[in-house]
């Protein structure tokens, strides 16, 4: 039996925001520590992981190993069923081949059952090294989606380059050029506005706009995102979701040929 | 000539 439960459903439909534009399908593999989820978008350029742990839901329970394999546009059609405030419990028998989501509204007056089948999804797990990045960069979720956006008028890639003195995010294209340059903050009033950079190297890389800005879809679920990057390996974008979990996403770089 | 990579290619498969 797996049972999940979490008092407030806004989570679990801010993260079904956050992967459903960029997977189709993905297979949540749970046991006793939590949900994982890994899978890559269609053209195997970009890689999602998200970690929800047991602790950080109202009740946890996982008494085998079990993956469930979900269609996303599905499950997040049933999840637009809840409402903000409402409980979601998560619930699969040991071998099922449905998942059964229930919402209880704050009142207990409304309570909704939806069962989605299950897929059996046969999907690539990759292994992610621990890696030491170059360059750490800790700036406000918010303005990295306005950046994103903002450069993503003048052309398909964004150029990040981190130095000591700050991270610069350029584009260029037919209309012309812009760049955007962020200076480490010396001291802010909120600590989410401020733009940390961790620096050993001075880092360059240029990626596809088209991912960036799926990834700021996760912007609602942290203050604050990070990105890190080492020269010729992926950009690693990850929100930390509050007192349960992340969701980090890989993306590899375009590189001259 | 700039060229967009695969993620496969920077991990491990399992």
């Amino acid at each position: 039996m797996f049972e999940a439960r979490l008092l407030r459903s806004s989570i679990l439909k801010k993260v079904l925001e956050a992967i459903k534009d960029l997977l189709t399908q993905a297979t949540f593999d749970c046991d006793d520590n939590g949900i994982q989820l890994q899978a890559m978008d269609n053209s195997h350029v970009s890689l999602v992981s998200l970690t929800l742990r047991a602790d950080g839901f109202d009740k946890y329970r996982c008494d085998r190993n079990i993956s469930l394999g979900m269609n996303l546009s599905s499950m997040s059609k049933i999840l637009k069923c809840a409402g903000d405030k409402d409980t979601v419990t998560m619930k699969a028998q040991d071998n099922a081949d449905t998942v059964t989501f229930v919402f209880e509204s704050p009142n207990q007056e409304k309570v909704s059952d939806y069962e989605m089948k299950l897929m059996n999804l046969d999907l690539e797990h990759l292994g992610i090294p621990e890696t030491e990045y170059s360059c750490t960069i800790r700036l406000s979720s918010a303005e990295f989606a306005r950046i994103c956006r903002d450069l993503s008028q003048f052309g398909e890639s964004i150029v990040i380059s981190c130095t000591k003195e700050g991270v610069r995010f350029s584009a260029s294209g037919d209309i012309g050029s812009a760049n955007i340059a962020l200076a480490q903050t010396a001291s802010v009033d909120k600590e989410e506005e401020a733009v940390v950079i961790e620096m050993e190297e001075p880092v360059t890389l240029t990626f596809a706009c088209q991912y960036l800005n799926y990834f700021t879809k996760a912007t609602s679920l942290s203050p604050q995102v990070q990105l890190s990057m080492s020269a010729d390996v992926p950009l690693v974008v990850e929100y930390r979701i509050p007192d349960i979990g992340h969701i980090r996403y890989y993306l590899a770089p375009k590189i001259d040929d | 000539n700039i060229k967009q990579k695969g993620i496969t290619g920077f991990f491990t498969k399992l």
